[in-house]
C-alpha cells in the first residue's frame, strides 16, 4: 500500500499504550 | 509502518562552535508509534531558547541545502509573527510533521525533502524543503496542499525560495520563486 494517512488517523495513534 | 525511515534533527546555537557541530541528529524512526515516543517526550518548539532548530528529514538526507537531495531544491516559507509562538507555533510544526509522515503530497511526495521550524526572536519560521526548485507542477502542488494543511487564510501567502538564491542573499532579501 501506499502509507498515506490522514491526521486525524495519525493522532489516535498519539496516546495509544505501547504493545508488549 | 511510515513510507520511509524519518530523523529528527535539533539545532543549538552556540557560537564558540561552527555550524555543522551544532546540529545534531536526535534519533531515526520508521513507525507512527515511533513517531509518538518521540514527539511525546520532547519539548515543544514554543518552550526551546531562541537561536534552536528542529528539523524533520527522511532518512539519509542531511537537513542542510548542501545536502545532494536539497541543493537543487528550495522551500515553502511560513513566517510567523511574534505573538503567534504561543498561539499557533507548536499546531504548525505538528501538522508538517504529521503531512510529512503520513504522505500528504500523493504523488509528488517523493519531491518533499523535509522541514525545519526556527526559533528567532524576531520570529519563528517553518519551512517544507522540496527537492527540485525548476519543477513548477511540482512545487506548486505541494504549497497549495501544504497551505490548506496549515489552514492557513486565503489572504495569507507563503513563498518558495529556492536554496541558491537564499544561501547568497540575506533571508530579506531572498526572492520568491513563486507563492501560493
Amino acid at each position: 500500500g501506499k502509507k498515506q494517512y490522514d491526521r486525524e488517523f495519525l493522532l489516535d495513534f498519539q496516546f495509544l499504550p505501547a504493545c508488549v | 509502518p511510515l513510507m520511509t525511515s524519518w530523523a529528527l534533527w535539533f539545532f543549538k546555537n552556540e557560537r564558540s562552535r561552527a555550524w555543522r557541530e551544532n546540529l545534531q541528529m536526535v534519533t531515526r524512526f520508521d513507525t507512527v508509534e515511533d513517531f509518538w515516543a518521540l514527539y511525546n517526550n520532547i519539548k515543544l518548539p514554543s518552550k526551546l531558547s531562541p537561536g534552536c532548530d528542529y528539523a524533520l528529514f527522511r532518512d539519509g538526507i542531511e537537513p542542510m541545502w548542501e545536502d545532494s537531495s536539497n541543493k537543487r531544491g528550495g522551500r515553502w516559507l511560513v513566517s510567523l509573527a511574534k505573538q503567534l509562538r504561543h498561539l499557533d507555533l507548536d499546531r504548525l510544526w505538528l501538522d508538517t510533521m504529521l503531512c510529512l509522515i503520513g504522505e500528504g503530497f500523493g504523488d509528488y511526495g517523493p519531491d518533499v525533502c523535509g522541514a525545519v521550524v526556527n526559533i528567532r526572536t524576531k520570529g519563528d519560521k517553518i519551512a517544507l524543503w522540496t527537492r527540485e526548485a525548476d519543477s513548477q507542477a511540482s512545487v506548486m502542488h505541494i504549497g497549495r496542499v501544504y497551505k490548506e494543511r496549515l489552514g492557513l487564510s486565503m489572504k495569507a501567502t507563503i513563498g518558495y525560495q529556492a536554496h541558491a538564491d537564499t544561501a547568497t542573499k540575506s533571508n530579506s532579501l531572498a526572492r520568491n520563486k513563486f507563492v501560493v
